[in-house]
């Protein structure tokens, strides 16, 4: 397989607490981020719209323009779909612009489909997530379809890493 | 004199009268929430009894997508809904509530897949969020972009919080370099900054808030539309910091800034005073925004959509520069606690400055 985010720094934030492995028949949602069409257009046209200078500025597109300028060719859908049906998963849903496909699984057949990941429960107070430990791969044969899997990697941000207002009175800038 | 940042002190400094607030019929605005953050409508209501008396406002939101939690209203979430709705007066306002419910989904994520879901949308959503660029694939950083993009050509202004670490810094083995933060430093985005009053009591000139986020990205490179006012920042006569803590050719952000400092906030029904935070000058940013979609609207234009490409034609113009002070850098012999420094025009601590509201109106009527 291929790794699609092989840089993606792997750490389990301090407030996280490790709660051992996810049994196999737990259901995991996953979000298949399919590789878009037309994104060098896509880039060209909001220069346009956003540049007053142009003739184009201000003549937005609706979702549904936006959609069929994006939406993934039909070998990509048809590769991505082959490749988790193959893994027996039905339960998907998409979007609008048809880049985004969320897939419900359970952890064992997560893990197959990704090989490398490995499912642990991690707890923040009341809040629990399920991501991998290590790295997960893509069969080589969809890794040029996919930008990414989400739900996989990234933990949520808590209070101390996300850009957040705080109470109290602020510490001397050199302090 | 005031006792800290309100409404009414955000008004007088931005120069809004009791007259400039939303009237258009299809105007919109949005904050989005990705804690497990909720914020409480008897929370709004309060705030806008105590801080807004002196203009027509709104004291409801108009929809909540996604579902609110119980529990205790979050700091955040309240201080979004009663900035944006206290500068953006009187516009519908859209609370996003995205927690992560599964125990697999990115709540950011899930929230940019509601956008390309969604066919009627507010026009200006702002987003205090973010996470550190070398802490993230790229694969997903160039998605996102792509997502915003996609936002950008539908007519959607983003507003992201540009950090409250100044530079950043992070430590490697031999010397340490500044540390961007992503989405701030996407070029597809328009990046908010922090100020202070320079009498923190007085509606003064502003100086920049030390802990205003700012920078050159690592990852993305400089976009068209800023290269003439970064060149002129990097050329000009303040001292930079040494070249190896930053990457002159990247996205070079925030865009614009507001006050960040000394807010007052209702959480739970009590008054707190002094938060502070890019946090708060995010919002403040997006509802003089809105204002200013909503005068487009009545006289038949369109919305502002992706702001950067015009606010930089602009150099400055509606905007009011901020020249005093730095941001906060690594702790080292070498910079010894600085970031960059303020300057005329644009600079990588407050951007292009703090908004006019009159004279920015102008500026973006024509």
């Amino acid at each position: 397989g291929e790794q699609l985010e092989r840089d993606q720094v792997l750490f389990v934030p301090e407030d996280w607490v490790h709660e051992g492995r996810v049994s196999p028949h737990e259901e995991v949602q996953l979000t298949f981020a399919l590789m878009q069409q037309n994104v060098d257009r896509l880039e060209k046209l909001l220069q346009l719209v956003s540049d007053p200078d142009s003739r184009h500025y201000g003549k937005f597109f609706s979702l549904e323009e936006v959609a069929s300028l994006v939406r993934p060719s039909q070998l990509t859908e048809k590769a991505v779909w082959t490749w988790l049906q193959g893994h027996g998963i039905e339960n998907c849903s998409s979007v609008i612009t048809r880049d985004f496909l969320l897939c419900t699984m359970s952890v064992q057949v997560a893990e197959r489909l990704l090989p490398g990941s490995q499912f642990h429960r991690y707890r923040r107070g009341d809040q629990t997530v399920m991501r991998s430990s290590s790295q997960y791969s893509v069969h080589k044969d969809v890794a040029e379809h996919l930008h990414f899997v989400g739900g996989v990697l990234r933990f949520p941000l808590s209070g101390k890493e996300n850009i957040k207002a705080w109470a109290g009175p602020k510490r001397p800038t050199k302090a | 004199f005031h006792l800290g940042v309100t409404p009414a002190t955000l008004r007088t400094r931005y120069n809004l009268t009791a007259a400039d607030i939303g009237s258009a019929a299809n105007n919109s605005q949005a904050v989005a929430q990705f804690l497990e953050q909720y914020y409480h409508p008897a929370d709004l209501a309060e705030f806008m009894s105590l801080f807004a008396r002196g203009f027509k406002h709104l004291t409801e939101v108009e929809r909540v997508v996604g579902k609110q939690g119980g529990g205790k209203a979050g700091l955040e979430a309240s201080l979004d809904v009663e900035y944006i709705m206290s500068t953006g007066a009187n516009i519908p306002t859209w609370v996003f509530t995205n927690p992560g419910r599964h125990e697999t989904q990115e709540p950011f994520l899930q929230w940019m897949l509601l956008l390309s879901n969604m066919s009627a949308v507010p026009w200006v959503h702002t987003i205090s969020y973010g996470d550190d660029e070398d802490s993230l694939s790229a694969a997903y950083m160039n998605r996102i972009n792509n997502e915003f993009m996609k936002a950008g050509l539908r007519g959607i202004t983003l507003l992201f919080a540009s950090g409250d670490s100044g530079a950043g810094c992070r430590h490697l083995t031999k010397e340490n370099v500044f540390r961007p933060s992503f989405p701030a430093s996407s070029p597809y985005v328009t990046t908010v900054g922090g100020t202070s009053f320079k009498n923190p009591f007085k509606v003064t000139y502003e100086v920049t808030d030390y802990i205003s986020g700012g920078g050159f990205s690592n990852v993305f490179t400089m976009p068209d539309y800023q290269v003439s006012a970064v060149s002129a920042f990097l050329k000009g006569a303040q001292p930079l910091p040494p070249e190896s803590y930053f990457n002159r050719t990247g996205r070079a952000y925030p865009d614009m800034a507001a006050l960040s400092d000394n807010y007052w906030v209702v959480t739970n029904l009590v008054p707190i005073p002094w938060v502070s935070g890019t946090s708060a000058s995010t919002p403040v940013v997006g509802g003089i925004l809105s204002l200013i979609n909503d005068q487009r609207f009545l006289k038949g234009l369109p919305a502002l959509g992706f702001l950067n490409p015009r606010l930089y034609k602009l150099k400055g113009a509606g905007l009011f520069d901020v020249t005093e002070g730095c941001h906060l850098g690594c702790l080292d012999e070498k910079v010894e606690g600085n970031g960059f420094c303020a300057a005329s025009s644009w600079d990588p601590v407050t951007g292009w400055g703090t908004p006019n509201y009159p004279v920015l109106l102008d500026a973006f009527m024509d």
